[in-house]
């Protein structure tokens, strides 16, 4: 399940 | 981190590099547009508030530095250099940025993913990046004078997040967290803004000529 929101981004 | 991403984070380092060595050697910003690169400052000053209480790894915090250190050294140079201020033209730098910010700010407040403050700082800049670039464009179309460093900057700068657009599509087949769609939106937008630039580019590019954007 897609539960985390990317946040390791520039 | 993919091939993607770090292309896109390199490009991107290199887009400032090169604006922050054409202004340091040859002490001249002409042709550059002062107001996108204080809103480029303000998209980092946003989007970074958590530099210091969410250590994600070295590379991260040492590229928000970077990026932080290069755009505001930027607005340094272009505002306070006694030398390089001269060759500013403010004339021809209008666009009325402010104007641009208040609905990336209204937007943010509306549309996020969360409603807290540093969640919407976020949303402001992700939504403010994508059309910062704005002013510089104007500026061009009317200076008409491109020369070669700052085509290189814009070409680089769009190229980046035409990357980061790879990344999202490789992340979301591989991995199991997702990159928000408000992201998407937002640099997929930023990217088609530099669509007609990247045009005139490779075309002046292919056919070997100087580059000239139509009035």
């Amino acid at each position: 399940a897609r539960d985390k929101v990317a946040k390791d981004e520039l | 981190m993919n091939i993607f991403r770090l292309a896109g984070d390199m490009t991107h380092l290199a887009s400032v590099l090169v604006l922050l060595l054409k202004i340091h050697t040859i002490k001249s910003c002409a042709g550059i547009s002062l107001k996108t690169q204080e809103l480029f400052a303000i998209v980092f000053l946003t989007r970074y508030l958590d530099l210091f209480t969410n250590f994600i790894s070295i590379y991260n915090t040492i590229m928000k530095l970077i990026f932080l250190g290069s755009s505001f050294s930027i607005v340094w140079y272009i505002r306070r250099h006694r030398v390089v201020r001269r060759s500013y033209d403010k004339d021809q730098d209008t666009f009325r940025h402010f104007f641009l910010m208040w609905p990336c700010l209204i937007l943010a407040i509306f549309i996020n993913e969360k409603f807290t403050l540093k969640e919407v700082m976020w949303t402001f800049s992700i939504y403010l990046e994508a059309i910062a670039i704005l002013p510089q464009l104007v500026m061009l179309q009317r200076t008409r004078n491109i020369d070669n460093l700052t085509g290189q900057y814009i070409f680089l700068l769009g190229a980046y997040r035409a990357f980061y657009i790879l990344n999202w599509i490789y992340r979301y087949f591989t991995e199991e967290h997702y990159v928000h769609w408000i992201t998407w939106v937002a640099g997929v937008i930023q990217t088609l803004l530099y669509g007609d630039f990247f045009y005139y580019y490779f075309q002046s590019w292919k056919n070997n000529v100087k580059l000239e954007l139509p009035a």
